[in-house]
């Protein structure tokens, strides 16, 4: 199957005050992209549910580019390293 | 900090500064998004340090070597973020991995940048001898939250932090509860838009700054080429990197009795008369000889055997140095001179080898000798330190500069602070540690010195805006050293620092207090910068949460509402605005002094500001033109507001370009 990377799903501010609602939403957007609940616990990395809104998940190129047509979504863009300073 | 805070003027024997009036930063609660701590280090112990901030939110978190009883008053949070860094690197063993899977700190780096802003009081501390004094943070009783997002890959022999991972902390931090978040990590140019999310410093740190969490930054180590500096979002404080006045001369006497004082840490025995070699070829044998540092082993066998050897090399990286030693030591050589150009990373050779950096003058004196004499010797002793003038102040080498590649109207860096040959924590498992210390260099360095003063200032003033304290140690920065010697700019010459090298100057922790006047900024200037900087308005809807539309013709990022002037493209003459508000004396009337960048008219109206208890923020229009006729380099000036008190200085960067959008190589 076609290789999958972390993605950052970015969805700006949070919408709602409560985490776990926060975490919730997430997990829906992940799991109706995917298919399944199972996947998205799979591919779920990181959920942003306290300064603001998004997630990172194990994503190919093309689920990566589903998910950015997300109204909802900000933008989606592949993980990356820094450097210590 | 072993000298930092006596040089910025944060002596604790001074009972009325800044640093007793704010009880050393107690309230205070500094993140830093690293590679984490060493918790026993006695940096971290919380003798005299008062009950955990009510605000606090955050937790101890337990793993590999890392307990709860780990965190105390001082050190009251630690958490460790993997899954990005684990699920980018599926080979990475973590039981075979010499770091540790919790908030321990391998590699040393965040136990240094934490000790350096906040550290307790580490009495009598040197680096085996040199650079020794009372070791402390900025803000000593400041408390420390230690986010670990980096993390050493043994196969690379580095630290790589995933960009998922550091979004996680920021997170984390903003529920914590922190006041201040220190980052001295960078990404590498080219640089991505402040909100597009491929700069996630950017981005997590708007939402950080939104929730009035300071934001400091390193500037980035790839100087002293232009447009390298990293971190340049408006909504961050981007740190350069200056030194100390101190520094460590290493005596090299020469067989002619001619002494010349080198750099180094060296802390050996003294290395007596030695014959001394500069790898050449004397004209009588067709065999190949380098005194190229970096070549050194090149050279046929039995050339350096027992003695001290003098190379040149081009390059100003610490490696040009180390490499040259192990050369020298691996052929049985006993010492090794190097003739470069400054670059302010000093660190010991490995195994404490001999191992001094001069510069091509000294270089080329040493050269001469040995060529004017047939059995040249050489002696080296163990480095000093050496403190206060004539030692003098400098942007390092390494300190990326400006201007801002992304917005070049938007002066990078912001400020400058100490980041050379800077004695802090660090973790016993680091290869350069002396006793759990360790001296390092970088900006890296620099940032969390700026974060410790902002913690001093944040209790001062815990109603101020991220922006007002960036306002406040730009508008009060130092133009020159603490005793009012110009600042040098380290570069392919040295010149004198100009905003590109150091923003506002050196940060001046005591004016800082006091400002008199604050250009301040909120979410409504963050959306002016960013209409003005192009991105639609349904990014910075989501981004700000609320529904936002740019105005039509879109905003000049020139009024953006920064303590600082920057045109890049002055063609026609252009008129910008800038706010003001008041946060010294209720009844205070500000009279503007305008110093010009060459050839470049600037008019200010009104040319009287007052304030009163009605009256806290008022708008001044700039307008300025050039009177050159050629596309030009920048030429600096600045902009007072100035009443009996205050200078209110911000720095002034006008760019003539006739000829718009062209770049010329003639």
């Amino acid at each position: 199957s076609a290789e999958s990377k972390v993605h950052i799903v970015y969805l700006g501010e949070k919408q709602h005050d409560d985490p776990k609602h926060v975490t919730e939403s997430h997990h829906q957007m992940l799991s109706s992209l995917l298919g399944s609940e199972v996947e998205a616990d799979d591919s779920m990395v990181h959920s942003y549910r306290h300064g603001f809104s998004g997630f990172a998940a194990k994503l190919t190129e093309s689920q990566a580019k589903k998910i950015a047509d997300s109204p909802d979504v900000v933008h989606v863009i592949p993980d990356s390293f820094y450097k210590l300073a | 900090t072993t000298r930092t805070w006596d040089y910025l003027g944060l002596s604790v024997g001074n009972l009325k500064n800044l640093l007793n009036d704010t009880n050393m930063g107690d309230q205070v609660i500094i993140g830093f998004i690293d590679s984490g701590v060493w918790p026993e280090s006695e940096s971290f112990n919380d003798n005299g340090v008062g009950p955990v901030p009510s605000h606090w939110k955050g937790g101890c978190q337990s793993g590999e070597n890392f307990e709860l009883t780990n965190c105390n008053r001082k050190l009251i949070g630690a958490k460790y973020f993997i899954n990005g860094f684990l699920a980018e690197n599926e080979g990475f063993n973590s039981t075979g991995s010499r770091d540790y899977i919790s908030a321990r700190d391998f590699i040393g780096h965040g136990t240094h940048v934490a000790s350096i802003a906040g550290g307790s009081f580490v009495p009598n501390v040197s680096y085996k001898g040199l650079a020794g004094g009372n070791l402390r943070g900025g803000a000593p009783r400041a408390r420390i939250a230690i986010y670990k997002a980096c993390w050493y890959v043994d196969q690379l022999g580095t630290v790589a932090c995933s960009s998922s991972d550091i979004l996680k902390a920021m997170d984390e931090a903003m529920h914590d509860g922190v006041d201040v978040l220190s980052l001295s990590l960078g990404a590498q140019v080219p640089l991505y838009p402040e909100i597009d999310l491929r700069d996630r410093i950017a981005t997590g740190a708007f939402h950080a700054v939104a929730k009035g969490i300071i934001v400091v930054c390193a500037g980035g180590n790839s100087g002293p080429a232009a447009q390298t500096v990293l971190n340049t979002a408006p909504w961050v404080i981007t740190v350069a990197a200056t030194t100390l006045d101190r520094s460590f001369p290493t005596p090299i006497t020469l067989g002619n009795n001619n002494v010349i004082l080198g750099q180094a840490l060296y802390t050996g025995q003294e290395v007596g008369f030695t014959s001394l070699v500069y790898p050449e070829n004397s004209g009588h044998s067709n065999v190949t000889f380098s005194g190229v540092c970096e070549r050194l082993n090149l050279n046929p066998n039995g050339t350096m055997r027992g003695k001290v050897v003098l190379c040149f090399t081009t390059a100003t990286l610490f490696t040009a140095v180390s490499r040259a030693a192990s050369y020298v030591k691996s052929a049985g050589g006993v010492g090794v001179i190097i003739a470069r150009n400054p670059g302010y990373n000093l660190t010991p050779c490995r195994d404490d080898f001999p191992c001094v950096a001069i510069d091509y003058e000294l270089g080329t004196d040493i050269l001469l000798y040995i060529r004017s004499t047939g059995s040249p010797v050489v002696k080296i002793q163990p480095s000093r330190t050496m403190v206060g003038q004539p030692v003098g102040t400098k942007v390092a080498t390494f300190s990326s500069r400006g201007p801002n590649s992304i917005s070049p109207a938007i002066l990078k860096p912001d400020i400058g602070a100490p980041g050379v040959s800077i004695l802090a924590a660090t973790s016993p498992d680091s290869n350069s540690s002396a006793g759990g210390f360790d001296i390092l260099a970088g900006t890296s360095m620099a940032a969390p010195v700026i974060s410790g003063v902002v913690a001093l200032l944040k209790t001062m003033h815990p109603d101020w805006s991220p922006a007002a304290f960036r306002s406040a140690i730009v508008t009060t920065a130092w133009r020159t050293d603490p005793f009012g010697e110009q600042i040098f700019a380290e570069g392919s010459s040295r010149k004198v620092a100009d905003p590109f090298d150091y923003g506002g100057g050196l940060v001046n922790p005591e004016k800082a207090a006091d400002p008199g006047l604050i250009y301040d900024m909120g979410p409504k200037d963050y959306i002016i910068y960013l209409c003005s900087a192009g991105y639609n308005d349904s990014s910075i809807s989501q981004l700000v949460g609320q529904v936002t539309v740019c105005s039509n013709p879109k905003p000049s990022v020139l009024d953006v509402n920064l303590p600082s002037l920057t045109i890049p493209n002055l063609k026609e003459e252009v008129n910008l605005t800038r706010t003001v508000t008041n946060v010294g004396p209720v009844n205070s009337v500000y009279k503007v002094v305008v110093e010009p960048p060459l050839g470049v008219q600037v008019v200010v109206t009104p040319k009287k500001l007052v304030f009163n208890s009605k009256t806290k923020s008022l708008s001044f229009m700039v307008r300025v033109s050039t009177i050159h006729k050629i596309n030009t380099g920048f030429y600096f000036g600045s902009l007072i507001w100035r009443d009996s008190v205050h200078n209110v200085t911000i720095p002034v960067s006008v760019r003539t370009q006739i000829l718009q959008n062209y770049y010329d190589e003639n």
